[in-house]
């Protein structure tokens, strides 16, 4: 399906630790 | 959390010297929600850009500008800035753009958007959401209003929404609105 998100979503990771 | 469009960030400096293309440089490109967030800490916020530069966020395989075949047909919906907002309004309108895109927020018609730019001048910074077929008056519209409402812009604030075929015919760069919100 279409992967959609809202702004929470997204917000809720901003200060996550990347792994890249 | 993979991103429905792989996004590359692009950088322009202005360099009068040189040809407006070789002041446009690809970063990096993001497919995931943890990549947008370590490319956005990585980078200078836009309100401590100097003037004359830009970053664009384009869907890969679109080069931010009018010449690219998915835009050519295209426009933009622009909110232009006051002088004092740089301080207390810009790089907060830029991410939520950004979200605006990475999130998919526009429905059926977010596969219509094809980047956004924001543009630091002295005179007046510039946000512009890219779309690819300015003749989409449903799709151009829908885009706006809710583009217009995640921004948080009030009722009386008006955006319009400018062709590029037109605004490529005007050294000002005023071109005319064909719609607005």
């Amino acid at each position: 399906g279409k992967k959609q998100y809202d702004r929470e979503f997204l917000l809720d990771f901003q200060f996550m630790p990347a792994c890249i | 959390h993979p991103l429905q469009d792989r996004w590359a960030l692009w950088f322009f400096k202005s360099d009068q010297s040189r040809a407006w293309k070789d002041n446009l440089h690809l970063v990096t490109k993001v497919n995931t929600v943890e990549d947008f967030w370590a490319m956005y800490r990585h980078i200078q916020l836009a309100s401590k850009l100097s003037s004359g530069c830009d970053y664009a966020l384009f869907k890969d395989g679109i080069e931010p500008m009018w010449e690219d075949s998915r835009n050519k047909r295209g426009g933009r919906w622009l909110v232009s800035l006051a002088k004092q907002q740089r301080h207390s309004e810009l790089d907060h309108l830029w991410l939520e753009t950004l979200l605006c895109l990475i999130g998919e927020s526009f429905e059926e018609h977010s596969r219509e958007v094809c980047g956004a730019v924001i543009n630091i001048r002295t005179k007046g910074d510039k946000i512009a959401l890219w779309t690819s077929e300015a003749e989409n008056q449903a799709g151009v519209l829908y885009i706006g209003r809710v583009y217009k409402k995640r921004l948080g812009l009030s009722m009386k604030t008006i955006i319009g929404y400018q062709a590029h075929a037109d605004s490529a015919t005007k050294s000002n760069s005023l071109a005319k609105n064909k719609f607005v919100v």
